[in-house]
């Protein structure tokens, strides 16, 4: 199995760290800190990394690709190019592939599904947002989701959500949603319903150990006056963002992206 | 008195939030929520809004100059622009007012401070915050804050405004520093020291009381797992920008716009 998961967002949305939480280890190395005289990158670099992990007995070989630069120019019109190249070189790499007469389909470096990180402004998508969705959503398995959500109240978290779907829906804006099986049973449509629900996932994101006030050592943050804890329901929607993605769908994001996703992207191709 | 401050920063920082708490009254009336299809402008706006307030027997005539859209555009390599117009203006209407035969100098609608909200990111000054800090800082009395610091752990604001302050070094940017005078009282010079200490200040803000676990009610923010202080000096530094800005330093901000950064701006215009 292997899963190819892009990341995409403004630098200081809690991306890294939300990858190596997913995957309960430390994805990156440590940040090298620039310092203030470091040239800074004109254009968006597409960064990958991979990791074999053992998920529920299963060996999954998770690659991240991370987009760097996004989002933190002065002027980011550009900014969405290098994604949109490096899905379309992944998509005609496979296109190649299939054609060949000895082909062996074992790779499959498409990617799988990305995770689009939304300023927590409690506001309403940001133009980049939008002209940022709208270049993806054919080409991807889109999932948005709140970053940094331990800054925003439980309130606040239900008006944002509630606005930035209404955002979605007025762009057309495609976002991944999980087919409902006739042959399920009622505890994973129950399941499934309540991780849709959520959508967009507010999420929260630490690789730490830290002491609730109750004495348990949970994955969290901790400030002066309280502990978040990731992987609690009541605190965040993490576990659900980790259902959806390595869980319950991904069979259907991979199948998605290789019966939807790229069978446009190959007639879109060789109609053209 | 009156004070004239300008607040700079992206939409969703906690602007008009905290100049509501500085003042401890809504300065805003309710926010207009832009429908999805509503017309994002093209341009910075210049909003002002004028309130009196009393702080501490003295009346004061408070006037906050909002500069919405800044940083919010796809490309905001003008967005300085409209506020640097701003800044001008009122030193060109203060220079033909001066050079009037009859003139009443009695007001005074001169920029006196400049808030600049940093958004939390926990790596850097954005190339945005630079390339406008270096457009503002001779022109007006910087006071850069960190944005809604009750996203970040303790530890992260202690390296967020370590690195800040060496960014801020590096670029030649001059931020607002109280002048120390001889005669001053040594409690007097310890709160200033400890004032200045805590720059850039990590600032929280709210309007609304809520219940502490021990009982109290104060002005703060109510997370699920624990409840952020505005006005606990252990929580953030917003007491120490109030004190900054309306009770300690109020008159060196009036004065040095008047005798520096007005100055400058005069014998530049008249030379050039
Ligand atoms: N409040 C909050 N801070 C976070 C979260 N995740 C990461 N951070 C912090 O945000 C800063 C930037 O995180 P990082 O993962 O490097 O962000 P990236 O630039 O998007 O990759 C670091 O100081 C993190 O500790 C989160 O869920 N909530
Ligand atoms: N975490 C946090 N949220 C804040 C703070 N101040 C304001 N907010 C919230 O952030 C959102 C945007 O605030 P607003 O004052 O409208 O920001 P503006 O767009 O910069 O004027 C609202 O949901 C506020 O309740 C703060 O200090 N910390």
């Amino acid at each position: 199995f292997n899963l190819n998961l892009m990341v995409v967002g403004e630098s200081g949305l809690g991306k890294s760290t939300l990858v190596s939480t997913l995957f309960n280890m430390p994805m990156y190395g440590p940040k090298e800190k620039k310092d203030p005289g470091a040239e800074v990158p004109k254009t968006v670099n597409v960064k990958t990394v991979s990791a074999e992990i053992d998920e529920g007995g299963v060996r999954l070989r998770l690659t991240v690709i991370d987009t760097p630069g996004f989002g933190d120019f002065v002027n980011n019109s550009d900014s969405w190019k290098p994604i949109v190249e490096d899905i379309d070189r992944r998509f005609d790499a496979y296109l190649e592939d299939e054609n060949k007469v000895h082909r062996s389909m074992s790779n499959d470096n498409r990617i799988h599904a990305c995770i689009y990180f939304i300023q927590p402004t409690g506001h309403s998508l940001k133009p980049l947002d939008i002209l940022v969705m709208k270049k993806l959503h054919q080409k991807v398995n889109l999932v948005p989701v709140i970053a940094k959500s331990d800054t925003m109240t439980e309130e606040e978290i239900i008006t944002f959500k509630h606005r930035i779907l209404e955002d979605i829906k007025h762009q057309e804006i495609e976002i991944f949603e999980p087919p409902r099986y006739e042959n399920d049973d009622e505890e994973t449509l129950v399941e499934n319903a309540e991780i849709m629900a959520s959508v967009p996932f507010a999420i929260v994101g630490s690789t730490q150990l830290v002491a609730t006030p109750d004495g348990r050592s949970v994955r969290g943050r901790s400030y002066p006056w309280g502990v978040i804890e990731v992987d609690n329901e009541e605190h965040c929607d993490f576990v659900k963002l980790r259902q959806l993605i390595i869980r319950n769908h991904l069979e259907e994001l991979r199948e998605r992206t290789a019966n939807v996703l790229y069978e446009n992207y190959r007639t879109d191709k060789l109609t053209s």
